[in-house]
């Protein structure tokens, strides 16, 4: 052990084990993380090669093995909780995303939360048992945010009883989803749906693209990978072209909105409803901006303890660098930026699946507060993390640029945070309209509940802005 | 100028009182600034796309007041008096640094006397001194295993240089002593120059 390392846990002034149960919630659920992330460290197969010595193919490769390796252990071992399935994968995969994160992560809770009973009882145990592989295509080549901009269509035929699938457009090409290049046979896509001759705005399908025995793109499916990017090496972002694919009326997710044989259509309650799944995987951002930034500050406070740099009093020792109060300035805000973090984090995943049980309880009231508010502080944390892990990479010196450090890998993992699942400029206008909203309705007379009851001062004139 | 909302700037319900305020300040100015294009015959989305800037500043103090409210409030289910303080110091430096990194707008809405924007940032600097003791077990109790974290500088038990010497060995670069790049591109090149 290092002795500046001994040094410093010997002089703290708490038992770190009592913070380590506090961010996990129970000391059950620390001791059932540490559980499973020993199955994963003492099992022989989960042992490879360091991915920074591998080409992008050879790490897709590798994270596809691992994948399907993790899959079957799971069962082995009887994890079908969601959290668990979580820890497993984070472990596995040790914080990079992997093939079948958009299937595990979008497809298959897409399929809890928007298809009937028939559909669930059709393809969620397909789909569990990986015969069906999906992804989730929503952003296309020209439209990302701005879903209504989508132009991908879906047009009912009463004759056939059947979808017609089709990109009209180079732009309108599917582009992005995770899993969707090589490694899916089925994709979710959000398409306009039209019929009986009018827009009914965009809808979710079930969409077959590859063959389910050879794997061969179906016909009128064109399909592949978009390439290299910032980083995702282990992942198959795809593309992916309609030529007027027909898929049955049945493929389309009906919980809430329907389509019925004859093409008359069935609005669903709130339009927000089909964006379910987004709003789950925002709300889920938050922690991953905690996880991020805590793991890049555990790499650079470590080191700042480690590192001897210059001097502080002339002829002295080069003192550890974390004792320049510089250093200190730029780390610990990050510090508690990443444990205040946590603590959000924890709130929006118990916040989404309590106004979650609501909405499937038939009560909708909480919906836009749910939508502004994941989309207010996903856009909020990961800004502040993605900073905060770079700033956390420079505070290491030169070190912090050579990939064993760490923190390229991380950066590059969450820095896409920042723009997918709504760029984050979007989010903050989504925000404010719900604020203004707030505000007007509170200038009605009406309450307000929730995290803008504040706003409820505002027509008592306790908060007004004044000239300086 | 002279008036503050902020008693105590050690207090953190004081503090999470200020950001509330904030964000309220920066709603109703956007909302207002929206309002007012609106009535002076912009269309709406126009007037929307003028003040999208104040818009997206009052959504930022809103989740700031949000994330400073949380934290705040996970405080009061630490019972563990050691681990207490120092989250609570914790808090209190996020909360300050948030305010230091933000003054314009807590002065403008007169949440805080240019006196107390002194007190602050010099309290941000105290707080430092008091997180520093603390900073290396605090990241050791986000409990990641070497494993997980995959960095050489951030191992667990420090030995870094040793470990980063042995990771370098590992770059296919080092497979063979002399590269062949030499003997088709440098070599040729050295004996034509």
């Amino acid at each position: 052990m290092n002795p500046d390392l001994s040094r410093e846990r010997a002089a703290a002034s708490f038992n770190p084990e009592t913070i380590t149960v506090i961010l996990d919630g129970s000391p059950e659920r620390t001791r059932r993380r540490r559980e499973i992330e020993g199955l994963v460290l003492n099992d022989p197969s989960f042992q490879h090669e360091d991915p920074n010595f591998l080409s992008r193919s050879e790490r897709y490769e590798l994270a596809i093995k691992k994948s399907a390796l993790m899959v079957q252990k799971m069962r082995e071992h009887g994890i079908s909780d969601p959290e668990e399935i979580y820890w497993f994968k984070s472990f596995v995969h040790r914080g990079r995303p992997e093939p079948l994160d958009l299937h595990l992560g979008m497809f298959l809770p897409t399929l809890l939360n928007q298809a009937t009973p028939e559909q669930q009882e059709r393809l969620f145990m397909p789909a569990w048992n990986l015969e069906i592989i999906g992804t989730y295509a929503q952003t296309e080549m020209g439209h990302g945010t701005h879903l209504r901009g989508l132009e991908t269509t879906a047009t009912y035929d009463p004759s056939t009883q059947e979808f017609i699938l089709n990109s009209p457009t180079v732009s309108s090409i599917k582009w992005w989803p995770g899993g969707l290049g090589k490694t899916s046979n089925h994709a979710v896509v959000l398409a306009q749906l039209y019929t009986q001759g009018e827009c009914r705005g965009l809808h979710a399908f079930i969409v077959p693209i590859r063959h389910m025995g050879t794997h061969e793109p179906l016909p009128g499916v064109v399909v592949g990978d978009i390439g290299p990017k910032f980083g995702f090496d282990e992942t198959d972002n795809g593309f992916l072209k309609f030529d007027k694919l027909r898929i049955p009326r049945e493929n389309m997710l009906m919980k809430y909105a329907k389509v019925e044989p004859d093409g008359t259509y069935v609005k669903p309650l709130s339009d927000k409803l089909t964006y379910g799944t987004m709003v789950f995987i925002r709300s889920m951002i938050v922690g991953d901006s905690a996880r991020s930034l805590s793991r890049a500050c555990t790499i650079a406070i470590r080191y700042s303890a480690v590192r001897h740099q210059s001097e502080i009093r002339a002829g002295e020792p080069e003192p550890q660098i974390l004792d320049f109060q510089t250093q200190q300035y730029k780390l610990f805000p990050l510090l508690a930026t990443a444990y205040a973090f946590q603590f959000v984090g924890s709130y929006m995943s118990h916040t989404y699946h309590r106004i979650s049980a609501e909405i499937q309880a038939g009560n909708l009231n909480e919906l836009p507060e749910l939508h502004a508010l994941s989309a207010g502080l996903k856009a909020f944390t990961t800004w502040a993390a993605n900073t905060g892990i770079e700033e956390c990479r420079m505070a290491c010196g030169g070190h912090g640029y050579s990939r064993c450090s760490g923190i390229p890998d991380i950066y590059v993992t969450f820095t896409p945070a920042c723009t997918y699942e709504g760029e984050n400029t979007v989010m903050m206008l989504q925000t404010a309209r719900f604020l203004v909203k707030s505000y007007k309705a509170v200038l009605s007379g009406k309450r307000l509940d929730g995290m803008v009851s504040y706003l409820n001062d505002v027509s008592q004139h306790r908060v007004q802005p004044h000239p300086v | 100028a002279g008036r503050s909302l902020v008693k105590d700037i050690n207090d953190i319900q004081n503090l999470v009182e200020a950001y509330k305020q904030r964000a309220a300040w920066l709603v109703v100015a956007a909302a207002k600034n929206v309002n007012t294009d609106s009535k002076r015959g912009k269309r709406k989305e126009d007037a929307w796309n003028k003040n999208s800037v104040d818009l997206v500043r009052a959504s930022e103090a809103h989740c700031h007041y949000v994330v400073v409210k949380l934290f705040a409030d996970k405080l009061s289910e630490v019972l563990d008096v050691a681990a207490h303080r120092i989250l609570s110091s914790l808090c209190l430096f996020y909360a300050l640094h948030g305010i230091s990194k933000n003054t314009g707008d807590f002065l403008q809405a007169g949440l805080l006397t240019t006196l107390q924007v002194d007190l602050v940032q010099q309290r941000v600097k105290d707080l430092l001194a008091v997180i520093r003791p603390n900073a290396v077990a605090l990241v050791d109790a986000f409990d990641y295993s070497d494993t997980q974290l995959g960095s050489v500088l951030g191992r667990y038990d420090g030995n870094v240089y040793e470990n980063m010497f042995e990771w370098a060995k590992k770059s296919p670069l080092n497979k063979t002593q002399v590269h062949e790049s030499f003997h088709k591109y440098l070599k040729p090149l050295q004996s034509k120059l």
